[in-house]
Protein backbone atom coordinates (compact mmCIF):
# COMPACT_ATOMS: atom_id res chain seq x y z
CA UNK A 1 0.00 0.00 0.00
CA UNK A 2 1.54 2.95 -1.04
CA UNK A 3 0.97 6.99 -1.03
CA UNK A 4 -0.05 8.79 -4.17
CA UNK A 5 -0.63 11.99 -5.28
CA UNK A 6 -2.25 14.08 -8.18
CA UNK A 7 -1.70 17.45 -9.19
CA UNK A 8 -5.18 18.51 -11.57
CA UNK A 9 -7.80 16.02 -10.72
CA UNK A 10 -9.95 16.74 -14.48
CA UNK A 11 -11.27 13.88 -15.30
CA UNK A 12 -8.34 11.85 -15.94
CA UNK A 13 -6.86 12.67 -12.73
CA UNK A 14 -9.75 12.01 -11.05
CA UNK A 15 -9.74 8.37 -12.36
CA UNK A 16 -6.08 7.97 -11.83
CA UNK A 17 -6.92 9.18 -7.91
CA UNK A 18 -10.20 6.82 -7.37
CA UNK A 19 -8.58 3.76 -9.34
CA UNK A 20 -5.75 4.48 -6.54
CA UNK A 21 -8.11 4.58 -3.62
CA UNK A 22 -9.93 1.29 -5.04
CA UNK A 23 -6.69 -0.48 -5.20
CA UNK A 24 -6.14 0.53 -1.49
CA UNK A 25 -4.08 3.22 -1.50
CA UNK A 26 -3.62 6.48 0.17
CA UNK A 27 -4.08 9.79 -2.55
CA UNK A 28 -4.24 13.38 -2.12
CA UNK A 29 -5.29 15.21 -5.09
CA UNK A 30 -4.13 18.75 -5.23
CA UNK A 31 -6.06 20.89 -7.52
CA UNK A 32 -6.83 25.06 -7.78
CA UNK A 33 -10.43 24.48 -8.83
CA UNK A 34 -12.89 24.03 -5.38
CA UNK A 35 -15.37 22.27 -7.50
CA UNK A 36 -12.98 19.85 -8.45
CA UNK A 37 -11.58 19.56 -4.52
CA UNK A 38 -15.24 19.06 -3.25
CA UNK A 39 -15.79 16.07 -6.43
CA UNK A 40 -13.48 14.24 -4.60
CA UNK A 41 -13.13 14.96 -0.79
CA UNK A 42 -14.98 12.39 0.42
CA UNK A 43 -13.29 9.63 -1.86
CA UNK A 44 -9.37 10.68 -1.34
CA UNK A 45 -8.00 10.38 2.01
CA UNK A 46 -6.63 14.43 1.61
CA UNK A 47 -8.13 16.83 -0.84
CA UNK A 48 -6.36 19.97 -1.65
CA UNK A 49 -7.21 23.18 -2.68
CA UNK A 50 -4.13 25.46 -4.19
CA UNK A 51 -2.47 26.68 -7.25
CA UNK A 52 0.70 24.76 -7.62
CA UNK A 53 2.53 26.47 -9.69
CA UNK A 54 2.74 29.00 -6.81
CA UNK A 55 5.88 27.87 -5.14
CA UNK A 56 4.97 29.00 -2.11
CA UNK A 57 1.71 26.98 -2.26
CA UNK A 58 3.96 23.81 -3.59
CA UNK A 59 6.36 24.03 -1.11
CA UNK A 60 3.57 23.68 1.19
CA UNK A 61 2.01 20.77 0.00
CA UNK A 62 5.48 18.47 1.34
CA UNK A 63 5.04 16.43 -2.24
CA UNK A 64 8.50 15.27 -2.02
CA UNK A 65 6.81 13.01 0.91
CA UNK A 66 4.89 11.09 -1.76
CA UNK A 67 6.81 8.34 -4.05
CA UNK A 68 5.24 8.76 -7.27
CA UNK A 69 2.96 12.21 -8.07
CA UNK A 70 0.99 12.28 -11.26
CA UNK A 71 0.45 15.55 -13.20
CA UNK A 72 -3.04 15.30 -14.37
CA UNK A 73 -3.46 19.02 -15.51
CA UNK A 74 -4.12 19.27 -19.29
CA UNK A 75 -5.38 21.36 -22.35
CA UNK A 76 -6.10 23.92 -19.94
CA UNK A 77 -2.57 24.73 -19.17
CA UNK A 78 0.54 23.03 -20.67
CA UNK A 79 2.85 25.84 -18.68
CA UNK A 80 1.52 24.68 -15.46
CA UNK A 81 1.55 21.24 -15.89
CA UNK A 82 5.49 22.22 -17.46
CA UNK A 83 5.60 24.39 -14.35
CA UNK A 84 4.40 21.69 -12.04
CA UNK A 85 6.59 18.76 -13.48
CA UNK A 86 9.59 21.02 -12.52
CA UNK A 87 8.91 21.74 -9.01
CA UNK A 88 8.06 18.46 -8.68
CA UNK A 89 11.93 17.24 -10.15
CA UNK A 90 13.50 20.19 -8.15
CA UNK A 91 11.28 18.64 -4.75
CA UNK A 92 13.52 14.84 -5.65
CA UNK A 93 9.59 13.29 -6.10
CA UNK A 94 11.11 9.49 -7.06
CA UNK A 95 8.47 8.92 -9.56
CA UNK A 96 6.78 11.89 -11.61
CA UNK A 97 3.85 10.61 -14.25
CA UNK A 98 2.69 13.89 -16.56
CA UNK A 99 -0.61 14.03 -19.08
CA UNK A 100 1.15 15.14 -22.16
CA UNK A 101 -0.87 17.49 -25.00
CA UNK A 102 1.43 16.88 -27.71
CA UNK A 103 4.16 15.03 -28.73
CA UNK A 104 6.40 18.47 -28.40
CA UNK A 105 4.50 19.27 -25.26
CA UNK A 106 5.78 15.86 -23.83
CA UNK A 107 9.43 16.12 -24.80
CA UNK A 108 9.30 19.10 -22.55
CA UNK A 109 7.89 17.34 -20.02
CA UNK A 110 10.18 14.93 -20.00
CA UNK A 111 13.33 16.86 -20.33
CA UNK A 112 12.16 19.04 -17.39
CA UNK A 113 12.02 15.78 -14.89
CA UNK A 114 9.09 13.98 -15.69
CA UNK A 115 10.10 10.13 -15.63
CA UNK A 116 6.84 9.39 -17.75
CA UNK A 117 4.44 10.75 -20.14
CA UNK A 118 1.02 9.70 -20.92
CA UNK A 119 -1.72 11.11 -23.42
CA UNK A 120 -5.09 9.57 -22.94
CA UNK A 121 -6.44 10.94 -26.24
CA UNK A 122 -3.75 9.96 -28.15
CA UNK A 123 -3.89 6.65 -26.80
CA UNK A 124 -7.21 5.64 -26.92
CA UNK A 125 -7.53 7.34 -30.50
CA UNK A 126 -5.01 4.63 -31.63
CA UNK A 127 -6.73 2.15 -29.87
CA UNK A 128 -10.01 2.24 -31.40
CA UNK A 129 -8.56 3.01 -34.96
CA UNK A 130 -6.67 -0.59 -34.34
CA UNK A 131 -9.30 -2.23 -32.83
CA UNK A 132 -12.00 -0.73 -35.99
CA UNK A 133 -9.17 -1.67 -38.38
CA UNK A 134 -9.52 -5.48 -37.56
CA UNK A 135 -12.97 -6.33 -36.55
CA UNK A 136 -12.13 -9.64 -35.82
CA UNK A 137 -9.53 -7.92 -33.57
CA UNK A 138 -10.98 -8.21 -29.81
CA UNK A 139 -8.17 -6.55 -28.34
CA UNK A 140 -4.50 -6.63 -28.15
CA UNK A 141 -1.13 -6.29 -25.90
CA UNK A 142 1.96 -5.75 -27.77
CA UNK A 143 4.79 -7.99 -26.75
CA UNK A 144 7.81 -6.37 -28.42
CA UNK A 145 8.53 -4.52 -31.40
CA UNK A 146 7.94 -7.40 -33.74
CA UNK A 147 5.64 -9.57 -31.48
CA UNK A 148 1.85 -8.95 -30.93
CA UNK A 149 -0.57 -10.92 -28.66
CA UNK A 150 -4.24 -10.35 -29.82
CA UNK A 151 -7.42 -11.99 -29.11
CA UNK A 152 -9.53 -12.70 -32.01
CA UNK A 153 -12.62 -14.03 -33.36
CA UNK A 154 -12.79 -17.80 -34.56
CA UNK A 155 -12.73 -17.00 -38.42
CA UNK A 156 -15.83 -18.38 -39.67
CA UNK A 157 -14.17 -20.99 -42.38
CA UNK A 158 -12.42 -22.75 -39.26
CA UNK A 159 -15.35 -23.32 -37.48
CA UNK A 160 -15.48 -27.17 -36.68
CA UNK A 161 -11.83 -27.64 -37.28
CA UNK A 162 -9.66 -28.43 -35.30
CA UNK A 163 -6.17 -26.27 -34.43
CA UNK A 164 -3.90 -29.72 -35.39
CA UNK A 165 -5.68 -29.60 -39.10
CA UNK A 166 -5.43 -25.89 -39.60
CA UNK A 167 -1.79 -26.50 -38.96
CA UNK A 168 -2.06 -22.98 -37.25
CA UNK A 169 1.57 -22.43 -36.52
CA UNK A 170 3.28 -23.48 -39.97
CA UNK A 171 0.47 -22.02 -41.98
CA UNK A 172 -0.27 -18.82 -40.75
CA UNK A 173 2.92 -18.34 -38.35
CA UNK A 174 1.43 -18.10 -34.89
CA UNK A 175 0.77 -20.09 -31.76
CA UNK A 176 -2.67 -20.04 -30.19
CA UNK A 177 -1.41 -20.10 -26.23
CA UNK A 178 -5.40 -19.88 -25.13
CA UNK A 179 -9.30 -20.27 -26.06
CA UNK A 180 -12.16 -18.80 -24.84
CA UNK A 181 -15.79 -19.80 -24.48
CA UNK A 182 -18.90 -19.20 -22.89
CA UNK A 183 -17.68 -21.47 -20.13
CA UNK A 184 -14.19 -20.11 -19.76
CA UNK A 185 -10.58 -19.66 -20.91
CA UNK A 186 -8.38 -22.65 -21.88
CA UNK A 187 -4.54 -22.45 -21.76
CA UNK A 188 -2.25 -24.15 -24.27
CA UNK A 189 -5.55 -25.97 -25.75
CA UNK A 190 -5.56 -29.43 -27.17
CA UNK A 191 -4.13 -29.54 -30.87
CA UNK A 192 -7.13 -32.01 -31.43
CA UNK A 193 -9.82 -29.09 -30.18
CA UNK A 194 -12.56 -28.35 -32.77
CA UNK A 195 -12.74 -24.67 -33.16
CA UNK A 196 -16.14 -22.97 -33.03
CA UNK A 197 -16.72 -19.46 -34.86
CA UNK A 198 -18.39 -17.97 -31.53
CA UNK A 199 -14.32 -19.20 -29.66
CA UNK A 200 -12.14 -16.10 -29.15
CA UNK A 201 -8.38 -17.37 -30.05
CA UNK A 202 -5.34 -15.92 -27.94
CA UNK A 203 -2.60 -15.68 -30.65
CA UNK A 204 1.03 -15.12 -29.94
CA UNK A 205 2.72 -14.03 -33.39
CA UNK A 206 3.83 -10.93 -35.89
CA UNK A 207 1.55 -7.85 -36.53
CA UNK A 208 1.32 -9.03 -40.05
CA UNK A 209 0.69 -12.69 -39.19
CA UNK A 210 -1.50 -11.60 -36.54
CA UNK A 211 -2.98 -9.17 -39.09
CA UNK A 212 -3.73 -11.95 -41.80
CA UNK A 213 -6.31 -14.11 -39.54
CA UNK A 214 -8.27 -11.43 -38.10
CA UNK A 215 -9.38 -10.87 -41.81
CA UNK A 216 -9.77 -13.87 -42.56
CA UNK A 217 -13.61 -14.31 -42.80
CA UNK B 1 -10.58 -1.12 -46.71
CA UNK B 2 -13.48 0.61 -45.55
CA UNK B 3 -14.58 4.03 -44.99
CA UNK B 4 -15.06 5.99 -42.14
CA UNK B 5 -16.11 9.09 -40.47
CA UNK B 6 -14.91 11.14 -37.60
CA UNK B 7 -17.60 13.99 -36.59
CA UNK B 8 -15.53 16.00 -33.77
CA UNK B 9 -11.92 15.75 -34.41
CA UNK B 10 -10.06 17.04 -31.05
CA UNK B 11 -7.20 15.59 -30.08
CA UNK B 12 -9.22 12.27 -29.75
CA UNK B 13 -11.33 12.75 -32.62
CA UNK B 14 -7.60 13.00 -34.90
CA UNK B 15 -6.05 10.23 -33.14
CA UNK B 16 -8.97 8.19 -34.38
CA UNK B 17 -8.28 9.53 -37.93
CA UNK B 18 -4.99 9.37 -38.40
CA UNK B 19 -4.96 5.72 -36.99
CA UNK B 20 -7.46 4.76 -39.42
CA UNK B 21 -5.61 6.44 -42.31
CA UNK B 22 -2.70 4.39 -41.60
CA UNK B 23 -4.13 1.15 -41.38
CA UNK B 24 -5.52 2.04 -45.24
CA UNK B 25 -9.26 3.17 -44.82
CA UNK B 26 -10.47 6.28 -46.63
CA UNK B 27 -11.73 8.92 -43.61
CA UNK B 28 -13.79 11.92 -44.00
CA UNK B 29 -13.59 14.29 -41.20
CA UNK B 30 -16.44 16.95 -40.24
CA UNK B 31 -15.86 19.62 -37.65
CA UNK B 32 -17.28 23.54 -37.52
CA UNK B 33 -13.70 24.90 -36.43
CA UNK B 34 -11.55 25.31 -39.02
CA UNK B 35 -8.72 25.16 -37.35
CA UNK B 36 -9.13 21.62 -36.95
CA UNK B 37 -10.07 21.06 -40.29
CA UNK B 38 -6.75 22.86 -41.29
CA UNK B 39 -4.64 20.57 -39.24
CA UNK B 40 -5.79 17.35 -40.66
CA UNK B 41 -6.87 18.51 -44.50
CA UNK B 42 -3.48 17.19 -45.76
CA UNK B 43 -3.44 13.95 -44.27
CA UNK B 44 -7.60 12.60 -44.70
CA UNK B 45 -9.41 11.81 -48.07
CA UNK B 46 -11.68 14.58 -46.91
CA UNK B 47 -12.00 17.41 -44.07
CA UNK B 48 -15.26 19.04 -44.27
CA UNK B 49 -16.14 22.47 -41.97
CA UNK B 50 -19.59 21.89 -40.81
CA UNK B 51 -21.67 22.37 -37.69
CA UNK B 52 -23.07 18.91 -37.40
CA UNK B 53 -26.20 19.42 -35.16
CA UNK B 54 -27.40 21.63 -37.87
CA UNK B 55 -29.88 19.32 -39.80
CA UNK B 56 -29.35 20.81 -43.16
CA UNK B 57 -25.62 20.81 -43.44
CA UNK B 58 -25.77 17.20 -41.65
CA UNK B 59 -28.10 16.20 -44.53
CA UNK B 60 -25.99 17.25 -46.94
CA UNK B 61 -22.54 15.48 -45.75
CA UNK B 62 -24.35 12.09 -46.34
CA UNK B 63 -23.13 10.67 -43.61
CA UNK B 64 -25.19 7.55 -44.37
CA UNK B 65 -22.60 6.30 -46.74
CA UNK B 66 -20.61 5.01 -43.85
CA UNK B 67 -20.41 1.58 -42.55
CA UNK B 68 -18.97 3.55 -39.40
CA UNK B 69 -19.06 6.98 -37.80
CA UNK B 70 -17.05 8.14 -34.72
CA UNK B 71 -17.97 10.97 -32.71
CA UNK B 72 -15.46 12.77 -30.79
CA UNK B 73 -16.86 15.78 -29.62
CA UNK B 74 -16.02 16.07 -26.18
CA UNK B 75 -16.61 18.45 -23.23
CA UNK B 76 -16.99 21.19 -24.85
CA UNK B 77 -20.41 20.05 -26.01
CA UNK B 78 -22.12 17.31 -24.47
CA UNK B 79 -25.07 18.56 -26.34
CA UNK B 80 -23.50 18.72 -29.38
CA UNK B 81 -22.54 14.92 -29.21
CA UNK B 82 -25.70 13.48 -28.29
CA UNK B 83 -27.47 15.20 -30.98
CA UNK B 84 -25.25 14.25 -33.25
CA UNK B 85 -25.43 10.75 -32.78
CA UNK B 86 -29.80 10.94 -32.60
CA UNK B 87 -29.05 12.35 -35.96
CA UNK B 88 -26.78 9.33 -36.67
CA UNK B 89 -29.20 7.09 -35.77
CA UNK B 90 -31.53 8.47 -37.51
CA UNK B 91 -29.47 8.65 -40.72
CA UNK B 92 -28.95 5.14 -40.54
CA UNK B 93 -25.41 4.90 -40.12
CA UNK B 94 -24.57 0.77 -39.05
CA UNK B 95 -22.40 1.61 -36.38
CA UNK B 96 -22.12 4.49 -34.25
CA UNK B 97 -19.15 4.92 -31.51
CA UNK B 98 -19.04 7.95 -29.57
CA UNK B 99 -17.47 9.81 -27.11
CA UNK B 100 -18.30 9.91 -23.21
CA UNK B 101 -17.76 12.56 -20.27
CA UNK B 102 -19.54 10.92 -17.97
CA UNK B 103 -21.21 7.59 -17.16
CA UNK B 104 -24.83 9.41 -17.44
CA UNK B 105 -23.67 11.29 -20.63
CA UNK B 106 -23.10 7.49 -21.82
CA UNK B 107 -26.04 6.29 -21.33
CA UNK B 108 -27.78 8.97 -22.94
CA UNK B 109 -25.77 8.45 -25.73
CA UNK B 110 -26.45 4.92 -25.93
CA UNK B 111 -30.47 5.61 -25.55
CA UNK B 112 -30.36 8.00 -28.61
CA UNK B 113 -28.08 5.39 -30.98
CA UNK B 114 -24.41 5.17 -29.87
CA UNK B 115 -23.66 1.41 -30.59
CA UNK B 116 -20.70 2.01 -28.30
CA UNK B 117 -19.30 4.33 -25.88
CA UNK B 118 -15.60 5.35 -25.13
CA UNK B 119 -14.33 7.27 -22.29
CA UNK B 120 -10.29 7.79 -23.16
CA UNK B 121 -9.84 9.89 -20.09
CA UNK B 122 -11.57 7.31 -18.00
CA UNK B 123 -10.34 4.64 -19.22
CA UNK B 124 -6.80 5.85 -19.45
CA UNK B 125 -7.02 6.82 -15.84
CA UNK B 126 -7.91 3.42 -14.60
CA UNK B 127 -5.35 1.96 -16.71
CA UNK B 128 -2.47 3.74 -15.10
CA UNK B 129 -4.16 3.19 -11.52
CA UNK B 130 -3.21 -0.24 -12.37
CA UNK B 131 -0.37 -0.48 -13.80
CA UNK B 132 0.77 1.75 -10.94
CA UNK B 133 -0.55 -0.43 -8.17
CA UNK B 134 1.42 -3.16 -9.24
CA UNK B 135 4.97 -2.55 -10.38
CA UNK B 136 5.89 -5.93 -11.97
CA UNK B 137 2.36 -6.19 -14.20
CA UNK B 138 4.06 -4.69 -17.77
CA UNK B 139 0.32 -4.54 -19.17
CA UNK B 140 -2.89 -6.48 -19.12
CA UNK B 141 -5.57 -7.84 -21.09
CA UNK B 142 -8.99 -8.92 -19.79
CA UNK B 143 -10.03 -11.95 -21.03
CA UNK B 144 -13.35 -12.38 -19.17
CA UNK B 145 -14.64 -11.24 -16.00
CA UNK B 146 -12.68 -13.54 -13.84
CA UNK B 147 -9.80 -14.31 -16.37
CA UNK B 148 -6.78 -11.98 -16.73
CA UNK B 149 -4.38 -11.54 -19.16
CA UNK B 150 -1.29 -10.35 -18.09
CA UNK B 151 2.36 -9.62 -18.69
CA UNK B 152 4.80 -9.50 -15.18
CA UNK B 153 8.05 -8.88 -14.55
CA UNK B 154 9.82 -12.30 -13.14
CA UNK B 155 9.72 -11.93 -9.36
CA UNK B 156 13.15 -11.46 -7.95
CA UNK B 157 12.82 -14.88 -5.69
CA UNK B 158 11.93 -17.10 -9.35
CA UNK B 159 15.20 -15.94 -10.73
CA UNK B 160 17.16 -19.12 -11.90
CA UNK B 161 14.25 -21.48 -10.96
CA UNK B 162 12.47 -24.09 -13.60
CA UNK B 163 8.80 -23.39 -14.09
CA UNK B 164 7.98 -27.13 -13.25
CA UNK B 165 10.38 -26.98 -9.87
CA UNK B 166 8.13 -23.50 -9.25
CA UNK B 167 5.11 -25.56 -10.02
CA UNK B 168 3.17 -22.30 -10.92
CA UNK B 169 -0.13 -23.50 -11.75
CA UNK B 170 -0.68 -25.70 -9.06
CA UNK B 171 0.67 -23.14 -6.10
CA UNK B 172 -0.07 -20.23 -8.01
CA UNK B 173 -3.31 -20.38 -9.81
CA UNK B 174 -1.93 -19.13 -13.10
CA UNK B 175 -0.81 -20.92 -16.65
CA UNK B 176 2.48 -19.37 -17.81
CA UNK B 177 1.85 -19.31 -21.87
CA UNK B 178 4.37 -17.28 -22.98
CA UNK B 179 8.18 -16.21 -21.81
CA UNK B 180 9.56 -12.69 -23.30
CA UNK B 181 13.05 -12.38 -23.47
CA UNK B 182 15.77 -9.84 -25.41
CA UNK B 183 16.00 -12.35 -28.21
CA UNK B 184 12.53 -12.64 -28.46
CA UNK B 185 9.31 -14.61 -27.26
CA UNK B 186 8.58 -18.31 -26.45
CA UNK B 187 5.21 -19.56 -26.37
CA UNK B 188 3.91 -22.61 -24.12
CA UNK B 189 7.64 -22.50 -22.62
CA UNK B 190 9.90 -25.68 -21.98
CA UNK B 191 9.09 -26.90 -18.08
CA UNK B 192 12.58 -27.58 -17.54
CA UNK B 193 13.31 -23.61 -18.58
CA UNK B 194 15.22 -21.76 -16.16
CA UNK B 195 13.38 -18.18 -15.39
CA UNK B 196 15.85 -14.97 -15.58
CA UNK B 197 14.98 -11.96 -13.04
CA UNK B 198 14.42 -9.83 -16.27
CA UNK B 199 12.06 -12.17 -17.87
CA UNK B 200 9.09 -11.03 -18.49
CA UNK B 201 6.52 -14.06 -17.81
CA UNK B 202 2.62 -13.94 -19.56
CA UNK B 203 0.49 -15.29 -17.53
CA UNK B 204 -3.54 -16.06 -17.50
CA UNK B 205 -5.29 -16.75 -14.63
CA UNK B 206 -8.26 -14.87 -12.08
CA UNK B 207 -7.15 -11.40 -11.00
CA UNK B 208 -6.22 -12.56 -7.58
CA UNK B 209 -4.14 -14.95 -8.87
CA UNK B 210 -2.32 -12.24 -11.17
CA UNK B 211 -2.15 -9.60 -8.04
CA UNK B 212 -0.54 -12.66 -6.20
CA UNK B 213 2.22 -12.83 -8.27
CA UNK B 214 2.70 -9.27 -9.46
CA UNK B 215 3.70 -8.62 -6.00
CA UNK B 216 6.18 -11.17 -4.89
CA UNK B 217 9.17 -9.08 -4.60
N1 LIG C 1 -1.93 25.58 -11.57
C1 LIG C 1 -2.79 24.60 -11.24
N2 LIG C 1 -2.78 24.11 -9.98
C2 LIG C 1 -3.63 23.13 -9.62
N3 LIG C 1 -4.53 22.57 -10.44
C3 LIG C 1 -4.57 23.01 -11.72
C4 LIG C 1 -3.70 24.03 -12.18
N4 LIG C 1 -3.99 24.25 -13.50
C5 LIG C 1 -4.98 23.40 -13.85
N5 LIG C 1 -5.34 22.66 -12.78
C6 LIG C 1 -6.39 21.65 -12.73
O1 LIG C 1 -6.08 20.57 -13.55
C7 LIG C 1 -7.30 19.91 -13.91
C8 LIG C 1 -7.22 19.33 -15.31
O2 LIG C 1 -6.76 20.26 -16.19
P1 LIG C 1 -7.41 20.64 -17.56
O3 LIG C 1 -8.75 21.20 -17.34
O4 LIG C 1 -6.37 21.32 -18.30
O5 LIG C 1 -7.56 19.31 -18.25
P2 LIG C 1 -8.62 18.72 -19.18
O6 LIG C 1 -7.92 18.45 -20.45
O7 LIG C 1 -9.88 19.49 -19.22
O8 LIG C 1 -8.81 17.52 -18.26
P3 LIG C 1 -9.61 16.26 -18.34
O9 LIG C 1 -9.61 15.87 -19.78
O10 LIG C 1 -8.79 15.37 -17.46
O11 LIG C 1 -10.93 16.61 -17.78
C9 LIG C 1 -8.42 20.92 -13.72
O12 LIG C 1 -9.30 20.44 -12.73
C10 LIG C 1 -7.72 22.18 -13.27
O13 LIG C 1 -8.43 22.87 -12.26
N1 LIG D 1 -21.59 20.92 -33.43
C1 LIG D 1 -20.35 20.55 -33.83
N2 LIG D 1 -20.13 20.21 -35.12
C2 LIG D 1 -18.90 19.82 -35.52
N3 LIG D 1 -17.82 19.75 -34.71
C3 LIG D 1 -18.01 20.06 -33.42
C4 LIG D 1 -19.26 20.49 -32.90
N4 LIG D 1 -19.10 20.73 -31.56
C5 LIG D 1 -17.81 20.50 -31.26
N5 LIG D 1 -17.14 20.10 -32.37
C6 LIG D 1 -15.72 19.78 -32.47
O1 LIG D 1 -15.42 18.62 -31.73
C7 LIG D 1 -14.02 18.67 -31.41
C8 LIG D 1 -13.77 18.04 -30.06
O2 LIG D 1 -14.64 18.53 -29.13
P1 LIG D 1 -14.25 19.11 -27.72
O3 LIG D 1 -13.39 20.29 -27.87
O4 LIG D 1 -15.50 19.13 -26.95
O5 LIG D 1 -13.45 18.01 -27.10
P2 LIG D 1 -12.21 17.98 -26.18
O6 LIG D 1 -12.64 17.32 -24.96
O7 LIG D 1 -11.52 19.28 -26.08
O8 LIG D 1 -11.47 17.12 -27.18
P3 LIG D 1 -10.12 16.44 -27.16
O9 LIG D 1 -9.86 16.02 -25.74
O10 LIG D 1 -10.37 15.34 -28.12
O11 LIG D 1 -9.17 17.47 -27.67
C9 LIG D 1 -13.59 20.12 -31.50
O12 LIG D 1 -12.60 20.23 -32.51
C10 LIG D 1 -14.85 20.86 -31.89
O13 LIG D 1 -14.62 21.89 -32.84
Amino acid sequence: QREYAVVGAGRFGKFVALGLVRQGHSVMVVDNDPMAIEALAGDVDAAIRADATDERAFRELRLDRFGCVIVGIGAESMQASILVTALLKQQGVPRIISRAISTLHGRVLRAVGADEVVNPEREMGERLAARLSQPNLVDQLPLDDDTLLAEIGCPEVWHGKTLVSLDVRKRFGVSVVALRRNDGVTTNPEPSEALRSDDVLVVVGTKDAVRRIGSLA
